[in-house]
């Protein structure tokens, strides 16, 4: 199993890959996307070493085998279902991005506990209730679940997830989830991640 | 200066110790934290060390002080004003947040270039043109810029930011933003972090 670090470098080769791609770069050198991304030249050699594809010397790797082989590392190919609950602010931009299905991901239903939002569509996916959770995750093969709905409402809709039949949760809600431990969540506290910038910013403005 | 990793840590020690408070922990060990965050109870006490905070043998951590000195460490007492350019889903789902006040973030006016959009508000946030955001930027001694526009606009987005005289930039395009040395990038890539979760979700079938 590849560390975690450079896993979620390997989206960040492909989204940049791509895009060189569109500009007609056919072929490119480690050290060029290392200067793109802002990445340390020996780093990007190695996460390049985790792919089958070697580089040739003085041109570089070849674009588009680097993009297949990524796509194929991270599972790209699989078209895998998602439900999400919680279909306010946050729920509603996820479900309007377009974006998700070149990673492998198809949000394919949106359940919410507010009566207006049931039976309506969002980015064109229906939202249902909760109580057809059970039926829609079976009927569908659906394996990951996204949960953004307000903190104090978070555990009791993991719960319903894992139940379900849910494999992984992708939580945006502000709190830690406990789950059995065959379950994959994945936390996303986008409020930490601002911390993180803000604070970067108190210790430069302190120099 | 901190490491990353553990400055990324305390704004969930935050949250959680917050919340611990919200339900009446006064005091509390170093491994029931370990424990409810599912992180190495080495690592807490490790991280708890980088406070000035010390806990009691066999009693713990006096809450309070905790969320006192995390705050002060991560300067959320001292709100900064941001700005938000593309009110479009994301965009909006950010300004209707009222969680980012508590992180020291005030996000104080929106940009776009819809003409539909421009006039309006969102989440009682006002939206201008850009043509606004110089003086916006400077009357009101904006530090950091939210950029939630398609991916193409970005880089002339930053530019227009960092003209403004915006010194740290929190980057939700899945792009690479090409900035002078004195500017602070964070990118936020939400799909990278999903390419993560359905890889932990693979390699778990296949084992
Ligand atoms: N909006 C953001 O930018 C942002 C940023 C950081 C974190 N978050 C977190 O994401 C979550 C969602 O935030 P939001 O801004 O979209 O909130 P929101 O209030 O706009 O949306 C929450 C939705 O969840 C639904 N809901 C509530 N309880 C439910 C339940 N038990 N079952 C099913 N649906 C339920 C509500 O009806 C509502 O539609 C929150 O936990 C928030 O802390 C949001
Ligand atoms: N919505 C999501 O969940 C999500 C997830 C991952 C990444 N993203 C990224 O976040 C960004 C925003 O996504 P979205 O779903 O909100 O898109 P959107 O199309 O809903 O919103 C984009 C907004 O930007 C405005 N805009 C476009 N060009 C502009 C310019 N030059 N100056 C000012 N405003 C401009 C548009 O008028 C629109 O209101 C995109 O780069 C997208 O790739 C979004």
């Amino acid at each position: 199993n590849m560390p975690q670090p450079a896993l979620r470098r390997l989206p960040q080769y492909f989204g940049y890959l791509v895009q060189q791609q569109e500009q007609g770069v056919r072929i490119i050198s480690s050290s060029r996307i290392a200067e793109d991304l802002n990445l340390h030249p020996v780093q990007v050699r190695k996460d390049m070493a985790l792919t089958r594809v070697s580089g040739k010397p003085r041109t570089g790797f070849d674009v588009q085998a680097l993009i297949d082989e990524l796509a194929r590392m991270l599972d790209y190919n699989n078209l895998k279902n998602a439900v999400v609950v919680g279909c306010g602010h946050l729920g509603s931009a996820l479900l309007n991005y377009r974006g998700f299905q070149g990673y492998g991901l198809n949000l394919m239903a949106g359940f919410d506990s507010n009566p207006e939002l049931i039976g309506s569509r969002v980015g064109d996916v229906p939202i249902y209730a909760l109580d057809e959770l059970d039926s829609i995750v079976h009927e569908n093969h659906v394996q990951i679940g996204v949960i953004t709905v307000p903190r104090d409402h978070a555990q009791d809709v993991c719960d319903r997830l894992v139940g379900a039949g849910i494999k992984a949760i992708w939580n945006f809600a502000p709190t830690h989830l406990f789950v059995p431990a065959d379950i994959i969540v994945q936390n996303e506290n986008i409020a930490a991640s601002l911390s993180v910038l803000s604070k970067r910013l108190s210790d430069q403005q302190l120099r």
